[in-house]
């Protein structure tokens, strides 16, 4: 692929074939092919060092769409609310996202407001004793806006720097589902000024075109800041988050690398574009 | 959806008596976006387009339907055809008949297990399950937790999974539980340790059913996770998930044009009655939008 010499049928079928096996989906990789096409005329390369090039700063480019840092709060604690579809990996997420944040010597709180799925609340206590972190449970069953509101007067009464709000998973089709989501973001937005600061939508790396109905769902029911782009460390390329980030400016902030608490990477449009043509 | 842009393409069909190659090239290139839309495979949308390509030229235009109607229908039956036989439930040879759940990491193998108990209730069996993922924080309390809503006892153990699997059908025996469930840790198909353990798990219980689950959103990477657990395991078929969201669920014909395996089961909620048995032609539907 690197070797080729002129945008041609057969460099444009390769290049499609690269991007859509990597989930950029039809629509993106099309631009993508148009820019590259129009570019190589412009300049009349036959370098193919230059073409790849310009492949590359074009994907980056589209990634580099809205803020790629998670800015803390001026005052504390920062809210992250963290949601997204069941079994993305929100809850290994936020576990990383606490070890991560107590690394920087953070003072980190986590609210267990996955009040429904089996072991849901369970699952993130594990996690909070592992890494010592503090944490706010109630049983199974109760309102998760109550864990939340809760989770928020414990964050200020204990001055804690980062409250992590950990949600159940829910398809973005179920109307009351995302109700219950934004139930919950206005119960922390009330509680707390500005909050959440950080709104992240976790996303499965494996996740094809369905993803990008999911990022525009979420993004209408809670106002997404970014994405946590989990299991990247499998074969798939996660390719789908160039499309989204291109087509709604919903940035990428981290990437899960494994199931373990350290499995965790600030986003680099750089690496991650030079991983989709590897 | 693909019948209104097949109208566009295929207007120019009126009139003709068969289908000629041209517009069945723009006919094509219209199915493959839609696939590729989908989620299907490149390569096997590839295939596809040739298969249907080569059924769709001299096919006759029939007089009582529209051109873009046939060509639908052409299509439809295509996915119909690589998408099946189904064969419904799931076999019972022996007593206990042991099922085997494995998968990529949230792919929904606990919820699934207890939606196969649940329906093996519903069929007058006598289910058991057995907590294999050791590794996952709570996964054990999890599935106990499922259990204890279907009244389906749940085995557990200290130790690596295989050595629970081979206990728990042990006890299965001795009994008379009528089939046993391992619900078996999420891992990735390029772990060569997790797919070592999850391949000592069935060679040394030998089930008699191995499932694939897999999630009904999965784009392109399907056909590699499918087809190395289907090396390293020989599946007997594949449980898609999730399909109770909008996702056009094109993995289902990726995998089985890869593996060769039945979709036996698809997951439609996350409530544990929430178990179907997979129909070619409703999925079909489904991918082409
Ligand atoms: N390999 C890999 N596995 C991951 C990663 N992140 C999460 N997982 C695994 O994915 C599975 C699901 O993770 P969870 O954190 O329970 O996902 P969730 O979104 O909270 O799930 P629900 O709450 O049920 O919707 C677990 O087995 C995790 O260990 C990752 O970056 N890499
Ligand atoms: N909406 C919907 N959710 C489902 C379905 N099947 C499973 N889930 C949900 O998906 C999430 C993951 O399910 P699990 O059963 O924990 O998945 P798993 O494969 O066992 O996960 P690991 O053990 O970590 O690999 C949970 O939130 C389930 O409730 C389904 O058919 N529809
Ligand atoms: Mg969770
Ligand atoms: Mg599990």
């Amino acid at each position: 692929f690197r070797r080729a010499r002129q945008v041609d049928a057969a460099f444009l079928e390769e290049l499609e074939e690269i991007l859509i096996g990597a989930d950029v989906g039809v629509e993106t990789t099309m631009s993508i092919a148009e820019d590259l096409r129009r570019a190589a005329r412009d300049t009349g390369t036959a370098d193919p060092e230059e073409l790849y090039g310009i492949l590359k700063r074009d994907v980056e480019s589209r990634l580099r769409k809205g803020e790629s840092d998670v800015t803390l709060a001026d005052s504390s604690p920062t809210v992250i609310l963290v949601a997204g579809v069941n079994g993305t990996g929100k809850t290994t997420s936020i576990a990383k996202l606490a070890a991560y944040y107590m690394g920087q010597g953070k003072k980190v709180l986590l609210s267990a407001s996955d009040t429904f799925r089996a072991a849901a609340t369970e699952q993130l206590g594990i996690w909070a004793d592992r890494i010592g972190a503090d944490i706010v449970r109630h049983k199974m069953g109760s309102d998760p806006a109550a864990v939340a509101f809760d989770a928020c007067e414990a964050a200020a009464a204990r001055g804690v720097d980062i409250l992590i709000v950990d949600t159940a998973g829910r398809l973005h089709t179920d109307s009351n589902l995302m109700r219950e989501l934004s139930k919950i973001k206005s119960v922390v937005a009330r509680k707390i000024p500005g909050a959440p600061h950080e709104v992240l939508l976790v996303l499965d790396a494996t996740a094809g075109q369905n993803a990008i109905s999911q990022a525009r769902n979420f993004k209408q029911a809670i106002e997404i800041t970014g994405i946590f782009l989990a299991k990247l460390d499998g074969t798939a390329k996660g390719g789908i988050v160039v499309a989204i980030c291109d087509k709604l400016g919903i940035p990428v902030k981290f990437v899960g690398l494994g199931e373990g608490a350290d499995d965790i990477e600030p986003f680099d449009a750089e690496l991650f574009s030079r991983a989709l043509f590897e | 959806a693909i019948t209104e842009k097949f109208e566009g393409v295929v207007r120019r069909l009126r009139g003709k008596a068969i289908i000629t190659e041209k517009n069945v090239a723009d006919a094509m290139r219209e199915v493959r976006m839609a696939l590729l839309e989908a989620d299907v495979n490149y390569a096997v949308v590839r295939e596809f387009v040739k298969t249907v390509e080569k059924k769709a030229l001299g096919a006759d235009v029939l007089k009582s339907v529209s051109p873009a109607q046939q060509f639908v229908k052409i299509v439809h039956d295509e996915l119909v055809e690589l998408m099946g036989p189904v064969e419904p439930g799931i076999p019972q040879p022996d007593s206990p008949t042991i099922i085997m759940l494995a998968g990529l990491q949230g792919s929904g193998k606990t919820t699934t297990a207890a939606k196969v108990a649940s329906y093996l209730l519903r069929k007058g069996r006598r289910p058991s399950m057995v907590a294999a993922d050791v590794q996952r924080p709570a996964a054990v309390e999890q599935l106990k937790i499922l259990g204890g809503q279907l009244g389906v006892e749940v085995f557990s153990g200290e130790g690596k999974a295989p050595d629970i699997c081979v206990r728990a059908v042990e006890r299965a025996r001795l009994v008379g539980t009528s089939d046993v469930i391992l619900d078996t840790a999420g891992r990735l198909h390029i772990d060569e340790e997790m797919m070592m353990e999850v391949k000592d798990i069935a060679r040394r219980t030998e089930p008699h059913q191995v499932y694939l689950v897999c999630d009904a959103m999965t784009g392109q990477d399907a056909v590699n996770s499918a087809k190395a657990f289907d090396e390293e395991l020989s599946l007997d078929g594949v449980i898609l998930t999730k399909l109770d969201g909008d996702a056009r669920g094109g993995a289902a014909l990726s995998v089985k044009a890869v593996t060769g395996k039945p979709i036996k089961f698809i997951g439609v909620g996350e409530k544990l009655d929430k178990l179907e048995e997979f129909h070619p032609d409703r999925m079909a539907d489904r991918i082409l939008g």
